[in-house]
């Protein structure tokens, strides 16, 4: 049956956009580059059908499924990341040395239920 | 916002804040390495990429550039045949306990901008020795306290002279204390274009355990 809340694409699982600005958090003295970056982050629905651009696991169609026939007893699969990049962070450390950082899975590329 | 502060910068491998007293010009190979990371298209990127160093061909998520803290033994020219003689030191004691160290690179820089017409330069000597003794300030590194680690000839046709110091730079960190090195330059006919000698640098490569672990399985 129709879900109780009307469906619209943008309410869809997927990537929501978040940028992060290190001088917002008082970065800017040690943080060469970069200034900030897209981090993203994962919102939206999993409704019953799910379709195939949302990524899902079979898990999760099982979930809806059930999440369909019983609402209060169990809750939609969540919305989460299934596809990250890394970034890279210039800055300076406590003995003024440059270094050159490479952190996983810095970056939401795609998100999935 | 403090603990949330400190609960990212411990995930970002930091134990706390950097409040770096100067900022010194970032080396140009790092400002490369960064910009080429940059343009990667996402779509390329394997899960290991971030845990490899490609430009050097070594795994690691963390590249430095110590620069040298050491100082010139003599005032003025050094006695003998020698142009330069200078104790190089690079602080290590930054580098985690949790990070392997995979790559040390020493870099001599020279300033000069012109170049002795082929046959015209004279060639100089240069050696490398590892401290294995501290001498007291001022007095030349006791013979005995040192162990000759490279020599080369060389005529200045380049800017940038690079040696691997891996295997030291594992040694100082596991089995016995940095007691730093011995840079000796020498002439067998006079010192030409020893003054474009301009500084020295260590390059480190090391892998975060903590952050390089195998990934997490991805779906």
């Amino acid at each position: 049956s129709a879900q109780s809340i009307p469906i619209t694409p943008s309410s869809l699982c997927r990537p929501r956009r978040l940028y992060i600005s290190f001088s917002d958090v008082g970065w800017e003295n040690w943080i060469i580059a970069p200034q900030g970056y897209l981090a993203n982050y994962c919102l939206g629905e999993c409704p019953f059908p799910l379709t195939a651009e949302l990524n899902s696991t079979n898990h999760a169609i099982l979930q809806t499924m059930v999440h369909s026939l019983d609402p209060e007893g169990t809750p939609q699969p969540c919305c989460v990341p299934v596809r990250l990049s890394p970034i890279s962070i210039l800055y300076y450390d406590n003995s003024d040395n440059v270094v050159l950082r490479h952190y996983e899975d810095m970056v939401v590329d795609e998100c999935g239920c | 916002l403090r603990l949330q502060e400190s609960l990212l910068l411990k995930s970002l491998g930091l134990s706390s804040k950097p409040s770096p007293r100067s900022h010194t010009p970032v080396p140009s190979v790092l400002w490369r390495i960064f910009q080429s990371r940059k343009t990667l298209p996402s779509t390329s990127n394997d899960p290991g990429a971030a845990c490899r160093v490609e430009e050097f061909n070594v795994p690691g998520n963390i590249i430095r550039v110590f620069t040298d803290q050491g100082h010139f033994i003599h005032h003025g020219q050094p006695p003998g045949l020698l142009c330069l003689q200078k104790r190089l030191y690079f602080n290590l004691s930054v580098l985690e306990e949790g990070e392997r160290l995979t790559m040390a690179q020493l870099e001599i820089k020279f300033s000069h901008n012109s170049y002795p017409s082929p046959g015209q330069g004279q060639g100089l000597d240069l050696r490398l020795y590892r401290s294995s003794r501290l001498p007291l300030q001022g007095t030349p590194a006791p013979e005995h306290g040192q162990k000759l680690l490279l020599e080369r000839s060389f005529e200045q046709l380049h800017k940038a002279l690079v040696f691997d110091l891996s295997g030291v730079a594992r040694d100082w960190r596991s089995h016995s204390r940095n007691l730093g090195l011995i840079l000796e330059i020498a002439g067998s006919s006079g010192c030409p274009g020893i003054n474009s000698f301009l500084d020295t640098s260590l390059l480190v490569v090391t892998l975060s355990q903590q952050q390089c672990r195998a990934s997490r399985r991805r779906r």
